[in-house]
């Protein structure tokens, strides 16, 4: 791994404790190879780069006892802060709450939506979810057959309303059933079709959310930035839940999307069944980021 | 038309990089632009955008054709396998659609069996498409159902048999072993099938898709690559890597998600869209 390979580069110098400019230089190209192999996207791995080099030519560092530690140390310690904290929470101050679910198609929106109720109702609150997905060819069936199995109350409307008349009546029939919390899952979309985008500032403006959660897949490439981007600046979204994680890709999309959007990484989805939702731990998305 | 200075190699590496393409096949393109440059061979960054993307046409060009044949005796079976939410039914989906309106006879096999409403979703599409639609109850076994597609195929003497399965990660051991096993029984059922093992990559995914195109490909044979979502913003350029370490070709691309959005793969353009 990068840690290894740094610690090779270093202790293959000379013996003297101190390092040279010129080592900081190629500790750098290594680690800048390793981000960008890991996915995270180019503009972000250069300023992330240009800053912990900056650190690592300081005097604490160069002039250290252990310069060669210390300067890994500054790397992973840097990538760790940059992925923020642990139990990030969901903020619940309507009664109902309502949390939005959107990102990319096939991202994990409507799995995770079915998670995440299943997990606040093991912590005793009580949950309806909203198929709001009106496009895809049994977005509904899927929910639905997910609430079934899962005992999560679901809520959905085959009439060809529209999305707001679905999640107005769904907060509706919440504040008379008293339930706490609302989960709307809606239909992926294209970062870039404002149309669809558009859409989702009207639900916002509607149905007054608690939360907006980005759902996006961990082996994302360079244009998570862009996606954060687009949907952030469209709905100040307020956190992100990264899927798939039970796969191998090294998750850089994470550092991306963190540092566009300052959000937290609230969730990770970690496979296909009900209970794989867990907690974001950013020391562990550091090592996995840095390989 | 621009002078071309050192950090005009940075520019075309951002350029290169964000397009998915990864850092081996970035720097191989990096280094022989700069070959060419030094040579005199290429002068302005008119001639470097030119020489960028003949490059990756070549890439994209030198191994197998991106074609496929139809079995002569018998349907042709077309397996779809790849990681979860890649676009495998409604590829399936566009794939029965288009042929459909060919004239030529397509059975769905939906052996996604594990999903909620997986089946339900392939079957909207098995109306769209006007194909029959091979199901059997949720939970069933996979390859059971794969077994009786592939015979029912053969026996209606359909000219295409699409067999969705459901997504998976490649680090499930158990998963990929499942996969093997779909292929080996739909063997049973019709020797020689599946004639096609197609894996089905999301566009937006990053270098992870050569690591899935590595290991998928080692529980079944692939024999090609279906591109989806390149209607967002990201390039695909991954498929560059898997093309130059694997040689899949890459037979079709997705564009949106109605019955139309399919397209044949075509190098060319795709390796100008890629680098504009
Ligand atoms: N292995 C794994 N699979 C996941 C995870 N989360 C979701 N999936 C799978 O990913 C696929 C897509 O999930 P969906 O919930 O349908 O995704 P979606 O975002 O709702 O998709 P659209 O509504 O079409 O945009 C399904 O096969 C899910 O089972 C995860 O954390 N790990
Ligand atoms: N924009 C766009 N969306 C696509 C394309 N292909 C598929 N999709 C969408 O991606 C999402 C996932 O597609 P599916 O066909 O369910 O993917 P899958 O691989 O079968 O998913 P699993 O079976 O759950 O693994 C759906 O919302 C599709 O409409 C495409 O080419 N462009
Ligand atoms: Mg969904
Ligand atoms: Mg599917």
């Amino acid at each position: 791994n990068l840690s290894d390979r740094l610690n090779d580069t270093f202790r293959n110098l000379t013996g003297r404790g101190s390092l040279t400019e010129k080592n900081i230089e190629d500790a750098m190209r290594e680690v800048r190879l390793a981000l960008l192999d890991a996915d995270v996207n180019y503009k972000i791995v250069k300023e992330f780069i240009s800053e912990v080099k900056e650190e690592c030519l300081g005097e604490r560092v160069l002039k250290s006892v252990a310069p060669g530690q210390q300067a890994i140390k500054v790397v992973s310690d840097s990538l760790e802060k940059l992925m923020g904290e642990t139990n990030a929470p969901l903020n619940f101050v309507n009664k109902p709450s309502v949390i939005l679910m959107v990102g990319l198609h096939g991202s994990g929106k409507t799995t995770t939506t079915a998670k995440l109720a299943h997990h606040l109702g093991k912590q005793g609150k009580r949950v309806l979810v909203v198929a709001a997905d009106l496009l895809r060819p049994a977005a509904i069936d899927q929910l639905e057959a997910l609430g079934r199995e899962h005992n999560i109350p679901v809520h959905s409307d085959r009439t060809g309303s529209d999305l707001n008349s679905i999640v107005h009546d769904a907060k509706r029939i919440a504040l008379k059933s008293n339930k706490d919390v609302v989960i709307v899952d809606t239909a992926g979309r294209l970062e870039i079709n404002q149309e669809l985008v558009r859409e989702l500032v009207d639900l916002k403006k509607k149905s007054n959310p608690d939360e907006i959660l980005l759902v996006a897949d961990a082996a994302l490439g360079q244009e998570a930035v862009s996606v954060a981007t687009h949907f952030d600046d469209a709905l100040d979204i307020t956190g992100i839940i990264l899927t798939k994680i039970d796969g191998d890709a090294r998750g850089g999309a994470a550092l991306s999307m963190r540092r566009v959007t300052g959000e937290s990484i609230k969730f990770i989805g970690v496979g296909e069944k009900i209970e794989d939702l867990e907690a974001f731990y950013p020391d562990r998305m550091a090592s996995r980021i840095l390989g | 038309d621009g002078t071309w200075g050192e950090d005009s190699y940075e520019q075309l590496e951002e350029a290169l990089i964000s397009a998915d393409l990864g850092i081996s096949i970035t720097q191989h393109i990096i280094n022989d632009i700069r070959d060419r440059y030094e040579r005199g061979q290429i002068q302005t960054s008119t001639d470097i955008v030119a020489a960028t993307k003949s490059l990756l046409s070549v890439y994209l060009n030198d191994g197998a054709p991106h074609t496929f044949d139809y079995n002569i005796a018998g349907p042709t079976v077309i397996l779809l396998v790849g990681v979860n939410g890649s676009g495998k039914t409604t590829t399936a989906g566009k794939l029965a659609c288009m042929w459909q309106r060919e004239g030529k006879s397509v059975v769905l096999a939906a052996c996604d069996t594990f999903r909620a409403a997986a089946v339900e979703q392939l079957k909207i599409w098995g109306e769209r498409s006007g194909c029959q639609v091979v199901s059997a109850k949720h939970g069933a076994d996979p390859a059971s159902v794969a077994f009786d597609a592939t015979q029912a195929a053969v026996a209606r003497k359909a000219d295409i048999l699409l067999v969705d399965t459901a997504g998976r990660q490649h680090t499930k051991k158990g998963l990929m072993d499942e996969l093997g096993k779909i292929a080996k029984t739909i063997g049973k059922a019709f020797p020689g099938a599946p004639h096609e093992i197609w894996l089905v990559v999301d566009g937006s995914t990053g270098t992870n898709a050569l690591q899935q195109a590595r290991t998928f490909g080692r529980s079944v044979e692939l024999s090609g690559l279906c591109l989806t979502k390149l209607d967002g913003s990201s390039k695909g350029g991954i498929v560059v890597a898997i093309y130059n370490e694997l040689k899949l070709p890459i037979h079709f691309v997705g564009l949106g998600e109605e019955v139309f959005d399919l397209q044949a793969f075509d190098p060319q353009s795709f390796a100008d869209a890629l680098f504009t």
